[in-house]
């Protein structure tokens, strides 16, 4: 562990956080991407398998049954209990445009072909896109509440993290993953017109909105 | 890169 690593867990948790204390104060999901929400409970299940053959730490187990708990638990809300506000008109991205070409990929590019180094290489090329359905959805809305901003915010920066926490393990410890690297790197990179704006704009209390 | 170290992260 590094602070790289515990700074982008923490910001990718405080995300998670964010996003549910939005839902729950507002009562509302308007302005989320289901979709998007979908697509990293996917992510983090299939990322997250070994959690029954492999014990790393506690922090590692608790962790995961945290994000895999906190991402159902989201969907429950902005399928079930507030279904009601969920933006069905703009959350129109087609998911399976992602599922599938990911899943192809982590057949080809791979560092073992074994079902779970598959299924983990398939949770990691599905996150760096599982964002684009949610900045499909603000494009398209135009406007994003600000506590949504800051949970995009959080959510970006957990990656650029990690991107740093590769860079340290590479030169301290010599190791390294290429696809964790070059997802990571596309993850962080689909970021970048937002970060733009939220330092722009929301750091200066102004409302995200989108150039129209 | 290890195996363990490959999956310790998140």
């Amino acid at each position: 562990m590094n602070i790289f690593r515990l700074a982008g867990d923490l910001s990718h948790l405080l995300a998670i956080i964010l996003l549910l204390i939005k839902i729950w104060k507002t009562r509302s999901c308007a302005g989320i991407s289901g979709k998007s929400q979908i697509l990293f409970a996917i992510v983090y299940v299939s990322r997250y398998l070994d959690l029954v053959t492999t014990f790393i730490s506690v922090y590692n187990t608790f962790m995961k049954l945290v994000f895999i708990s906190t991402s159902v638990a989201t969907i429950y809300l902005m399928y079930v209990k507030f279904k009601a506000t969920y933006d069905h008109n703009h959350d129109s991205f087609r998911i399976e445009f992602l599922l599938v070409p990911c899943f192809l990929l982590a057949l080809l590019i791979n560092n073992a072909f074994t079902p779970l180094e598959i299924l983990w290489t398939f949770s990691i090329y599905l996150e760096a896109v599982a964002i684009l359905p949610q900045l499909f959805l603000v494009s398209k809305t135009g406007e994003a509440e600000s506590i949504t901003s800051h949970y995009l915010f959080a959510l970006g920066s957990y990656r650029a993290l990690y991107l740093l926490n590769w860079i340290y393990r590479y030169y301290a410890e010599g190791h390294y993953d290429l696809i964790a690297i070059f997802a990571g790197a596309i993850q962080t990179i689909l970021y970048c017109d937002f970060f733009y704006l939220y330092i722009t704009k929301v750091l200066k209390g102004k409302k995200l909105q989108l150039p129209a | 890169a290890n195996r363990l170290g490959k999956k310790d992260e998140l």
